[in-house]
């Protein structure tokens, strides 16, 4: 037996909302310790990490491990169909081949479910290294939104420049070169605003716009995004989903011919 | 420059 209730079912909408672009369907694993997907984009371009951990949800029971294969964009129809403040229970048997989601409101007044066939996923897994990052960038996601969706009207390519003085995000196309020049803030009281970077040497490298902007589209799941760059290295851009886990995107960097 | 493949920076497991 299965079975996850979360009180605010906004979260898994911002969370269906952020990945539903790059991934048609996926598998979400469930253990003891919560909920894990990871895929890769159809283009094996980018590869989508989530973790919703256990303790995040307010009841949490999964009896045996269990692998559900959803088809995003249809649970994301489910979705629409919970109102933000609702609760959602996730519940599915073991070896079931459905899945069921409830949503209540907050007074009990209205009680959906919604059944959906699961799917069978022959998906790739792939193990991801610990790295230590030569840069480590935190700043406020919809400065970044902002800053790759600006950009992107101008070039296809973002180099995101990393140096203890700051972060440069330049790219250039037909009409001519833009660059966004971000500082270090010293701004410790509103820590939702600040920009910090930790830095072990400088990096630069070059990212596909189109990837960078899907991945801003988690932008409502948290106020800060972290930026982790090495040399020859995907890039991770990691948003912290509060007291509940974390949602990482890694792209594979453009390299010279 | 050309795109690179994530699946060039992991190992399958």
């Amino acid at each position: 037996m299965f079975e996850a209730r979360l009180t605010a079912s906004a979260t898994f909408k911002k969370i269906l909302d952020a990945i539903k672009d790059l991934l048609n369907e996926a598998s979400f694993d469930c253990s003891e310790s919560g909920i894990q997907l990871q895929a890769m984009d159809n283009s094996h371009v980018s590869l989508v990490s989530l973790m919703l951990r256990s303790d995040g949800f307010d009841k949490y029971r999964c009896d045996r491990n269990l692998t559900m294969g959803m088809n995003l964009a249809n649970m994301a129809k489910i979705f629409k169909c919970a109102n933000n403040e609702d609760t959602v229970t996730i519940k599915a048997q073991d070896d079931a081949d459905i899945v069921t989601f409830m949503f209540e409101a907050k007074k009990q007044e209205k009680i959906s479910d919604y059944e959906m066939k699961l799917m069978n996923l022959d998906q790739e897994h792939l193990g991801i290294p610990e790295t230590d990052f030569s840069c480590v960038i935190r700043m406020p996601s919809g400065e970044f939104a902002r800053i790759c969706k600006d950009l992107a009207q101008f070039g296809e390519s973002i180099m995101i420049s990393c140096t203890k003085e700051g972060v440069k995000f330049s790219t250039g196309g037909d009409i001519g070169t833009a660059n966004v020049k971000i500082a270090q803030t010293n701004n410790f009281e509103k820590e939702e605003e600040s920009v910090t970077i930790e830095m072990q040497e400088p990096v630069s490298l070059t990212f596909a716009c189109q990837y960078l902007n899907s991945f801003t589209k988690a932008t409502p799941l948290a106020s800060q995004v972290q930026l982790s760059m090495s040399d020859n290295v995907p890039l991770v851009v990691e948003y912290q989903i509060p007291d509940l886990g974390h949602l990482r995107f890694y792209l594979a960097p453009k390299i010279e011919e | 420059m050309i795109q690179s493949s994530i699946r060039s920076f992991f190992t399958k497991v």
